[in-house]
């Protein structure tokens, strides 16, 4: 497959980290430590969202876990309280 | 369950619409949020009254973008809607976003599905994993809204059963690797093997060696839940679904206009024959074998009608698989045949049984 032009990859990492944020408590602030502890979160958070919505679990935004994310659905995040 | 059990101490809950959307008619939206209410209350103790003005528990309302809580809207498809789980002021509470269309039918975005998920959360439902839920966070809208059986476990752990001696039992989800599975119809489609059980297609492919599990309607939003059988003719990339005495034919995932037409007058079948159990078409002979009770029929594809001397018994044709056959499909020469939990590789060259196996061994369980 040719490689996706760059401007869909940064649109993508914007995809998943946005909705990482939002449904699985994923911190954007200043929290983590350098870029390596951010990408380690985000992997873990995009593992626990794959294995949520019984996607396969390959800890990247591969084209089937980033359709489920453009899906419409409830505001409710899947693993965070909602207060 | 929502994280700390919150839930309702008392169980005659009020509610009040506090504005309502333009894209329905006032009724249309309270009969939406009555039927959502009823959908609960028919498997709990809990009851519901609707208030015109002051107090309620739980407050409905459609709102856009910023309005005032810790989660904005962000316009139209994404977010469609959120709630709180049961508490004081805001708890409860159900927030439609107002940048959405809703509707009373299978356009996005059906406003009684949505307030029905959205009520979950107000009585202290989380999301689950379940695709067939309705606690699903992703909007699917598959033609019937109804509780499946985890919802119903989910909301009476919490409240406990209705009261009514008849408990009501929600539709529950296929699991791919369970042992007791069974199967409505089978067909191959493009290369591909499709199982369907129910309102839900198990997809296997050379490519995806993993099961994929989802809503026949997905692909086919006319077509019906609980298709009976189903065949792939080839020739014309077509697949045929059945159900009673009418069937469906689809092009890939375009629906052919049409249908459904019934099986009568475009196969032959006399008016006796209220529903197919199993279908398949036959390459080799270009015949297509229709399996009703414990009878098989026998349709030329290219002669549209069918062949004299049928119905036989099925053992006339299939010696050793039964008489009762609840799905069949044909792949690389060798048929399929399926019946309960048990399958059946055929080949009908020498007309005998080749081997026996779980009928969910195409799952790599």
């Amino acid at each position: 497959f040719p490689a996706a032009p760059l401007k869909m990859q940064e649109d993508a990492e914007q995809t998943v980290q946005q909705y990482l944020e939002k449904y699985y408590d994923l911190k954007s602030d200043g929290e983590q430590i350098g870029r390596n502890r951010k990408s380690s979160l985000m992997v873990d958070k995009l593992k626990q969202m794959q294995e949520f919505f019984g996607l396969k679990v390959t800890e990247k935004p591969d084209a089937e876990t980033l359709a489920v994310m453009k899906q419409a659905r409830c505001g409710v995040p899947d693993m965070a309280p909602f207060v | 369950l929502t994280e700390g059990n919150p839930r309702w101490e008392h169980t005659n809950l009020t509610y009040r619409i506090e504005n309502y959307t333009p894209d329905l008619s006032r009724a249309d939206v309270d009969h939406a949020i009555r039927k959502a209410f009823q959908l609960w209350s028919a498997v709990t103790p809990l009851t519901f009254s609707k208030v015109s003005e002051g107090q309620a528990d739980i407050l409905i309302s459609f709102v856009r973008g910023d309005h005032g809580d810790n989660s904005r809207f962000d316009g139209p498809g994404g977010i469609l809607a959120h709630a709180f789980q049961p508490g004081p002021r805001i708890g409860g509470d159900v927030h439609f976003d107002e940048d959405e269309t809703w509707t009373k039918d299978f356009r996005d975005y059906n406003l009684y599905h949505v307030a029905a998920h959205e009520l979950g959360h107000s009585l202290g439902l989380s999301h689950s994993t379940d695709i067939g839920a309705l606690m699903f966070p992703n909007y699917f809208f598959s033609g019937d809204i109804q509780l499946s059986q985890d919802d119903i476990d989910g909301i009476q752990t919490i409240y406990g059963r209705s009261e009514n001696p008849n408990q009501p039992m929600g539709p529950q989800t296929p699991k791919v690797c369970d042992s007791k599975l069974t199967f409505d119809a089978i067909t191959t489609i493009r290369g591909e093997v499709m199982f369907l059980k129910d309102r839900f297609y198990i997809r296997v492919s050379y490519y995806y060696p993993e099961p994929e599990l989802n809503f026949i309607t997905t692909f086919w939003p006319n077509l019906p839940n609980g298709l009976q059988a189903a065949y792939e003719f080839a020739d014309r990339d077509e697949v045929r679904f059945f159900k009673g005495n009418k069937f469906w034919a689809v092009q890939g995932q375009q629906m052919l206009p049409g249908y459904p037409k019934d099986i009568y007058s475009s196969f032959g079948f006399p008016r006796s024959v209220k529903n197919i159990d199993a279908a398949v078409f036959e390459e080799e002979t270009g015949k297509t074998y229709f399996f009703v009770a414990d009878k098989i029929w026998r349709y030329d594809e290219y002669q549209q009608s069918m062949d004299a001397g049928y119905p036989k018994q099925i053992a006339a044709n299939f010696p050793g698989i039964g008489n009762k056959v609840d799905a069949v499909f044909q792949k690389d020469g060798f048929l399929y045949f399926f019946r309960g939990t048990r399958q059946y590789k055929f080949d009908p060259k020498t007309k005998r049984i080749l081997t026996l196996q779980k009928a969910n061994s195409w799952f790599n369980c």
